[in-house]
């Protein structure tokens, strides 16, 4: 169950969404696994979403993991998840929240290179698809969007690490997303958690032009960063993906933030220095805490900032 | 399962923009079948790199030949892994 299940180590895809069910059942008035469609070797995509009632609530979404080799990210949002449904009805504040928004958070979004990563190739990126006339299989699920397609800082190649797949929304991990956002119409905030480097970013990441609400992320960001490093000293630095890493198109919250979902973040968890995507397992509690801390400071601007 | 034996991860801080255009084009070859973990894009951060044992001599030589600073981040890839893998498997014996 979820009490006894241990947050501090890595875990595979099943006893991940074995997990899930526990959740749900641990939590029937607050929390329903919701499928999204399937991976394409056929893996179910599963969301937790957390809701009071109401319908249609303005929502935020959070995903984790779709990078499958960035395991922090999947093994912090498990802590988030529960530390969201322990917290609610007892922290003022996440109990506001979710008395207001829903919030959708999707602990795995690459299903098929989580599994691969545990299974074949630890340092697997991509998704698991066939690239039809090439031997290399996977898409750069992070380069798929339909923002700046196919532009700088996504290769065409599909034996690179960052091929940006055929077409917008090839990947199908992709397109279940775009489709729930869609028929949803009513996301607030859209923030994905990746690893690693200690960064909080806002678009754009396809071009390097500020975005009409660069001011206010940027806000938003710095006071996000506070919190999180407030916990243990943890540096991170903000800005646009393209002015703080480098210049990359097709990237999910470019797409959201055209998309009409001002709130638009993303997160590169630790480390930096000693382990890369290796982080050791007793670091994810560490990490998943300090994470809580920046993005409910997010979560709970957005909640004041209704737009 | 892919192994990783001998692999190293080196950090490089380049120094100039000169220096990151020459990484750049490191990215940008196949020859060392590379993974950049981070990439070059500016002085201010580090890039880190993925380095099969195979092209290890070669790519710290380039380094070395260009003068870009660079140390060791993770001196062998698959003993990280092996030791991943150990707690992993101990902690399902005892979570079982």
């Amino acid at each position: 169950d979820t009490k006894s299940f241990d947050y501090a180590t890595y875990h595979r895809l099943d006893a991940i969404y074995s997990w899930m069910d526990s959740m749900v059942a641990g939590h029937p008035n607050l929390i329903s696994k919701v499928q999204i469609g399937s991976s394409y070797e056929n893996r179910p995509m599963y969301v937790l979403k957390f809701s009071t009632g109401g319908n249609n609530r303005p929502a935020i979404w959070i995903d984790a993991g779709i990078h499958s080799r960035e395991w922090i990210s999947t093994a912090s949002a498990l802590w988030m998840a529960n530390k969201m449904a322990t917290d609610f009805g007892v922290d003022p504040s996440v109990t506001s929240l979710l008395g207001k928004m829903d919030v959708y958070l999707m602990i795995v979004t690459n299903p098929d290179g989580y599994a691969y990563t545990h299974t074949n190739d630890r340092m697997w990126r991509k998704t698991r698809s066939v690239n039809s006339g090439s031997t290399c299989r996977g898409v750069d699920p992070n380069r798929n969007w339909d923002a700046g397609f196919g532009g700088p800082g996504a290769s065409k190649n599909p034996c690179s690490e960052s091929y940006h797949g055929p077409s917008a929304h090839s990947a199908i991990e992709v397109k279940n997303i775009v489709d729930l956002i869609k028929n949803h119409g009513n996301f607030k905030a859209f923030i994905s958690i990746h690893a690693y480097s200690q960064l909080l970013m806002y678009p754009y990441g396809y071009t390097c032009n500020d975005i009409p609400h660069q001011a206010e992320l940027d806000s938003v960001g710095r006071r996000a960063v506070q919190a999180l490093s407030s916990l243990y000293g943890t540096s991170y630095r903000v800005g646009s993906i393209c002015k703080i890493i480098y210049q990359a198109s097709g990237g999910s919250i470019d797409w959201s933030y055209n998309n009409g979902v001002k709130y638009s973040f993303a997160f590169e968890l630790r480390d930096t220095g000693r382990y890369g995507f290796l982080l050791p397992a007793n670091q994810i509690i560490p990490t998943a805490t300090e994470t809580w801390l920046g993005l409910k400071h997010i979560m709970e601007y957005v909640r004041d900032h209704p737009y | 399962r892919k192994v990783f034996t001998g692999d190293q991860v080196l950090r490089v801080n380049a120094k100039s923009e000169a220096q990151i255009q020459l990484l750049k084009t490191l990215e940008n070859g196949e020859v060392f079948k590379l993974d950049f973990w981070t990439h070059p894009s500016s002085s201010d951060l580090p890039i880190d790199i993925h380095v099969p044992y195979a092209s290890l001599y070669a790519v710290q030589k380039f380094l070395q030949d260009n003068e870009i600073p660079f140390h060791v981040m993770i001196q062998d890839l698959q003993e990280l892994l092996d030791k991943e893998q150990e707690d992993l498997q101990r902690n399902a014996v005892k979570g079982g």
